[in-house]
């Protein structure tokens, strides 16, 4: 057994979802929020056996997609009378960012 | 160390957690949400001594009760006119699902 | 690979965010809630290099202070009539629990 943990954009979420539900998948949805960008993701939790890792990472890769963001970066601090113009820095966004770990029991009451 | 991860319905995680707490275990609470049912439900992670595990999962397995949920299908994609009478489809959902993992490393700062 | 799982102070979160990121690390936050204190606190999940984990673990350490918080321990069920005065109890929260688990698989799509 395994636990696949992986981080997607909110906006492919559903999209997910469906696909691995659809294929008797079972998963748990986290909203979460990223590090860097401090704005809202969805971490999905599938454990699924050995097997089929393989399907549930070919359907989060197809499910997910890499996307471009714009971010300004924070001002520094200032002095009075100091302008700041920030130029945006473009962020690539990943698909998905997917950890699987191995799972040393599995119980379903 | 193993960190015991338990999804339960959010009704059971209360006396799951007096029950845990009152045995000197430590947890952490997530409110998630199930892929399927699209409902909230609750996530556990309970780190603890390699020995005390069976004692986690009898105290899982007796503080969370199977129960039957009925659940209306969604409704397909329609043309005008046509009708739709869903029948509601029974949905077995779990005490709870449980992972052990393996800890390498614990720290407690 | 590893993955870090570290519970810490939400008054932390922030500035642990910050030393992380600013050295490169990526991280996804969960708020989170303490099954004792029935608290708010802030769970980081960090992917990073076996490599890395030592470092990863000195920002934890440098950035989450130990603190004492008090707490009135929930009233007993009681008769009619009696009184209850409640002593407040200490309790030390942790800078922060760690934990490192291993990851077998790491996919960026
Ligand atoms: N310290 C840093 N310095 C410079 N650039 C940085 C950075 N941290 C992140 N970025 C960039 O910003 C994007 C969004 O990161 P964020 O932390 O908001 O959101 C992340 C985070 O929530 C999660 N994530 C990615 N790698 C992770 C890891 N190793 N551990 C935990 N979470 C991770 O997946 C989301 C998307 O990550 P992705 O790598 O595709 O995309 C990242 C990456 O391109
Ligand atoms: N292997 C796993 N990995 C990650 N999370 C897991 C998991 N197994 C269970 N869970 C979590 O536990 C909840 C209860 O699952 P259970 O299997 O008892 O009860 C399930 C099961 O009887 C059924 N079900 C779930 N996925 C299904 C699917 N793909 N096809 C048919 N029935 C499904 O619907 C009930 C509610 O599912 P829901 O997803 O809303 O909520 C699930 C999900 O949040
Ligand atoms: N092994 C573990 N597995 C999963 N999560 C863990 C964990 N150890 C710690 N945590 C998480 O870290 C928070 C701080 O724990 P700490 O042990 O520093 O500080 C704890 C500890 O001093 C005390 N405490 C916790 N559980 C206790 C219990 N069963 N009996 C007596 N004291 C307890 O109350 C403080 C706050 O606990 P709270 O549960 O609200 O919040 C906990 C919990 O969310």
């Amino acid at each position: 057994m395994k636990l696949v943990i992986s981080i997607v954009n909110s906006d492919d979420a559903r999209g997910l979802l469906d696909q691995l539900i659809g294929r008797g998948f079972r998963a748990t949805v986290i909203s979460t929020t990223g590090g860097f960008l401090r704005e809202g993701n969805t971490t999905v939790f599938i454990g699924t056996d050995d097997e089929r890792v393989d399907e549930v990472l070919r359907i989060i890769r197809q499910s997910c997609h890499t996307r471009v963001q714009y971010v300004s970066p924070l001002p520094p601090i200032m002095e009075p009378g100091e302008l700041y113009t920030p130029n945006p820095i473009e962020v690539q966004i990943g698909g998905a960012t997917v950890f699987v770990l191995d799972v040393e029991r599995f119980e379903h009451y």
